[in-house]
């Protein structure tokens, strides 16, 4: 028996709208510690990560572990009938499940919505992220980093960032010409201001702007992004869930040949 | 120019 009621649905709904551009079909694997699900792209260039705590949710339980294979297209279609202020429950009674079944309940309880999403056998080709001590890691405002990357991607699809003790550089070079975008240290009280700088080696990383552009696509989830670098690694990209858990996102460097 | 690494090249398959 597995169900997880989500009081704040809509938290769900923004994550899969974060991820529908960047993965297709995904494996949700529940276990008693929560929801996790890691995916590619399909050109293996970036990867996304979701991890959920259980004490996020209303309810949870869990009996046993089991591997929930969805198609992202067809989940949000099923997501589309639940509205923003509805609570989200997901359930399934079968061990390997063939469906899964979701209820949508608005805050009145006077509007109760039943759907049940045919389930994928997925192969599971994850990742062994390692836990990495990144040397350089960079906490701003989402929307802020949002706006960096579209108004840089207009001049060029890839920006080298460059960190430095007090200072972060996104650089751009295209064919009409190049720009820079240099960001400081700021304890503004201000969120939309304010940047953090933890700089234990400076990092000098380039990286194909579409796909940070897609990863921007979560901003909806956090006020706050980090950017987290160490040379010749990927980056990773993350968006905090309030007492939820967090959404990930790694993206391979480019590299001069 | 730059050429675009993979992800599966950081990270070995579990």
């Amino acid at each position: 028996m597995f169900e997880a009621k989500l009081q704040q649905g809509v938290i769900f709904k923004k994550i899969v709208d974060a991820i529908k551009d960047l993965v297709k079909s995904v494996n949700i694997d529940a276990s008693t510690s929560g929801l996790s699900m890691q995916a590619m792209d399909s050109a293996h260039v970036a990867l996304v990560s979701l991890k959920l705590n259980e004490n996020g949710f209303k309810d949870y339980r869990c009996d046993r572990p089991i591997t929930l294979g969805l198609s992202i297209e067809n989940l949000s279609k099923i997501l589309k009938c639940a509205g923003n202020d509805d609570t989200i429950t997901l359930q399934t009674d079968e061990e390997e499940p063939s469906s899964l079944k979701f209820f949508f309940e608005n805050q009145q309880a006077s509007k109760i919505s039943e759907f049940s999403l045919n389930l994928m056998s997925l192969d599971s080709e994850s990742l062994g992220i390692p836990d990495t001590d990144y040397s350089s890691v960079i906490q701003m405002s989402s929307a802020e980093f949002s706006r960096i990357c579209k108004e840089l991607s207009s001049i060029s699809e890839t920006v080298e960032i460059e960190t430095s003790k007090e200072s972060v550089k996104f650089s751009v070079q295209g064919d009409i010409g190049a720009g820079s975008i240099t960001v400081k240290n700021n304890q503004s009280d201000k969120d939309v201001d304010r940047v953090d700088l933890q700089i234990d080696q400076p990092v000098k990383l380039t990286f194909a702007l579409r796909y940070l552009n897609m990863f921007n696509k979560a901003v909806s989830l956090s006020s706050t992004v980090s950017l987290n670098m160490s040379e010749e690694n990927p980056l990773m990209v993350e968006y905090k869930i309030d007492d939820l858990g967090s959404l990930r996102f790694y993206l391979a460097p480019k590299i001069s040949d | 120019s730059q050429c675009q690494t993979c992800i599966d090249g950081y990270y070995l398959l579990n």
